[in-house]
């Protein structure tokens, strides 16, 4: 357990009492780039060894899942508003399972590459497969999770990383003696399909009154929702939408106070 | 808003310290979503949907949640796109419920459990925290979701 030891929190500052283990620091998925990958592990409450180990990943795509997953959704601390110390999430969902907060891919949080051009040609391909190192790595310096059953969660543009890294994972296990205990996946307002999350952001945009009828009309006219780049007319009635109907509203959630 | 205290505090040295992290000092400042990163994206599949057919086919358990009061990719973007599996229903739509409140509604399909989530944004956990984590412990139990 030395490698596992090495990466023991022993406490972060202004944490309060807790009684489950937490472990976190990085892997290298890449020798020759010099990629690394940071994680953190909060283990359940009790008995982790009977409990399955769940991996979140954040989207964006760009976005850390410890600035999100971890610190402001399941993870089982909040941050205070002066950022002095940390206070308990009730609902940490290490109640019934240990949760492992990938920063995936580098560039993302604390993970890292030492070739800086790796930032600049990044994409889904290589999210997915530095992933599935990350993970085969990871088992490897923590082996009590090596049959564990393993569920892989997330959020947004995640919608692409939790099928992609689960498809890898079943790839990897087709030609591995010792194949990850793959069980199942679960994402949230997840980016799915380029032409149906388009026209269902527009239907919605017109069907929850955030937009007019003539944008509506309009968007759905001009815009070709198959087009990974948007035409400048298509372009400037998107930016009519939300800068002129929506408002100054928090578009993440329409009801919420937006955050200035 | 709460980002703004995590950009906070994990570039505190003493926070990166317990974390093990940034041992190599990297020449920029934690940030909670890389512009750079989000800018240079070059590779992105057009539609995950037929991925999902192939985990189907694996038989793993797949869920998908929405929070039905997130305007980035809403509910009737989910809908729409789960539409083109074209699921045999196997439990008819129904509000599923968190201490005797609609936490949502949801329908299991053969192969994939669908559920939105009332209330909550994008981050669903984050708006909703009592009923996502209903959620989660239905998911990992393979239950559908409660009736009452």
């Amino acid at each position: 357990g030395g490698d596992e030891e090495r990466d023991r929190i022993v406490g972060l500052p202004g944490q309060p009492k807790v009684t489950f283990n937490q472990f976190s620091g990085y892997v290298t998925v890449n020798e020759v780039a010099g990629r690394a990958l940071f994680y953190w592990l909060t283990e359940a409450v009790s008995n982790p060894l009977s409990k399955p180990l769940v991996v979140w990943l954040n989207g964006g795509p760009g976005c850390s899942s410890i600035a999100y997953g971890a610190s402001e959704e399941i993870g089982p601390f909040r941050i205070n508003s002066s950022a002095s110390g940390l206070h308990l999430n009730k609902f940490s969902w290490n109640r019934i399972a240990n949760l492992l907060f990938l920063e995936t891919p580098a560039g993302v949080g604390f993970s890292y590459s030492n070739k800086s051009s790796d930032l600049f040609d990044t994409g889904d391909r290589r999210t997915a497969k530095d992933s599935l190192k990350f993970l085969v790595r990871w088992m490897d310096r923590f082996p009590r999770y090596k049959q564990r059953e393993i569920y892989i969660t997330g959020e947004s543009y995640a919608g692409h990383y939790v099928p992609q890294l689960a498809r890898e994972i079943l790839t990897y296990n087709a030609n591995s003696k010792h194949p990850l205990n793959l069980k199942g996946i679960m994402v949230g307002n997840a980016v799915t399909d380029n032409y149906y999350d388009n026209l269902g952001t527009v239907m919605y945009w017109w069907s929850h009154a955030m937009i007019s009828d003539k944008t509506y009309h309009q968007l759905m006219n001009i815009c070709d929702f198959h087009r990974q780049k948007n035409s400048e007319e298509c372009e400037s009635l998107y930016s009519y939408a939300m800068d002129r109907e929506f408002g100054n509203i928090d578009q993440y959630n329409i009801y919420a106070p937006p955050c200035n | 808003c709460t980002e703004k205290y995590a950009e906070k505090y994990y570039n505190r040295p003493d926070v990166q310290k317990a974390l093990h992290a940034n041992a190599t000092k990297i020449p920029y400042k934690w940030t909670a979503c890389s512009d750079i990163l989000n800018r240079n994206w070059n590779d992105t599949e057009a539609s995950i949907l037929p991925i999902y057919r192939q985990l189907m086919a694996a038989r793993l358990r797949i869920w998908v949640f929405s929070g039905d009061v997130d305007s980035v990719v809403p509910v009737t973007a989910t809908r729409y796109s789960l539409e083109q599996l074209k699921l045999q229903v196997k439990i008819p739509w129904y509000p599923w419920y968190v201490k005797k409140q609609v936490g949502g509604w949801t329908e299991v399909y053969e192969g994939l459990t669908f559920a939105t989530v009332r209330g909550a944004g994008h981050e669903v956990p984050l708006f909703k925290p009592r009923a996502a984590l209903e959620l989660f412990t239905s998911f990992l139990r393979g239950n559908p979701l409660p009736k009452s």
